[in-house]
């Protein structure tokens, strides 16, 4: 564990209390691609079967079961209980390019042909692309409020520290994840954009972000 | 199955 690990994380968890709060608060999930949620638990479920047959750390097994309640009780917020606010009709992101691609490169690329190594490997790739249905959103709408701008920005965070961590590993420890590494390039490159709008926007500007 | 690396990260 070093420092940009734990930042990593906490700033993961920071962005995901504040969707969750957001939802809460206003009771409405507009502006939420409830398919990113959704891609999100499924990528959790999938990385941390772990819980079931390897124990790492308390902080591990602590995490992973926040990670987890808090996902689904984001999707149950979007789809059960504030189903009426939910904008199906701007969320329209067809998942199925996503999810077919990221199950066939896990099948064909990962560390070991096992079941759990196969759902570990595929969740990273998810990963990677999970957001995507979220921006795709936000430049259809052509805006996101504030606190959606927050939440992708801790988002952003998370990954970009993550990249620091590995750096860390690789230098301290000879540490190398390669499919770990090249995926989470992959989802921070994705955010670099929404950054530079973050700073150039919702920083300097009014309450909403808007997009070009 | 050597090859696997224990998933210490979240």
């Amino acid at each position: 564990m070093n420092i940009f690990r734990l930042s990593g994380d906490v700033c993961h968890l920071i962005a995901i209390i504040i969707l969750f709060l957001k939802i809460w608060r206003s009771k409405s999930c507009a502006g939420i691609s409830g398919k990113s949620q959704v891609l999100f638990a499924l990528v959790f479920t999938t990385r941390y079967l772990d819980l079931f047959t390897s124990y790492i750390s308390a902080y591990n097994t602590v995490m992973k079961v926040v990670y987890l309640l808090l996902a689904y009780s984001t999707v149950g917020l979007i789809f059960f209980r504030f189903r009426n606010s939910y904008d199906s009709e701007s969320d329209s992101f067809r998942v199925e390019f996503l999810l077919v691609p990221v199950a066939g490169l896990s099948f064909l690329e990962n560390y070991a042909f096992t079941p759990l190594e196969i759902l570990w490997t595929f969740s990273i790739y998810l990963e990677s692309v999970a957001i995507l249905p979220q921006l795709f959103m936000i430049t259809k709408t052509g805006e996101a409020e504030s606190i959606t701008a927050h939440y992708l920005l801790f988002l952003g965070l998370y990954r970009a520290l993550y990249l620091a961590n590995w750096l860390w590993r690789f230098h301290t420890e000879g540490f190398y994840d390669q499919i770990a590494v090249v995926s989470g390039v992959v989802q921070t490159i994705f955010y670099c954009d929404f950054f530079y709008l973050y700073f150039t926007r919702v920083l300097r500007g009014s309450g909403k972000m808007s997009l070009p | 199955e050597d090859d696997a690396l224990p998933k210490d990260e979240l």
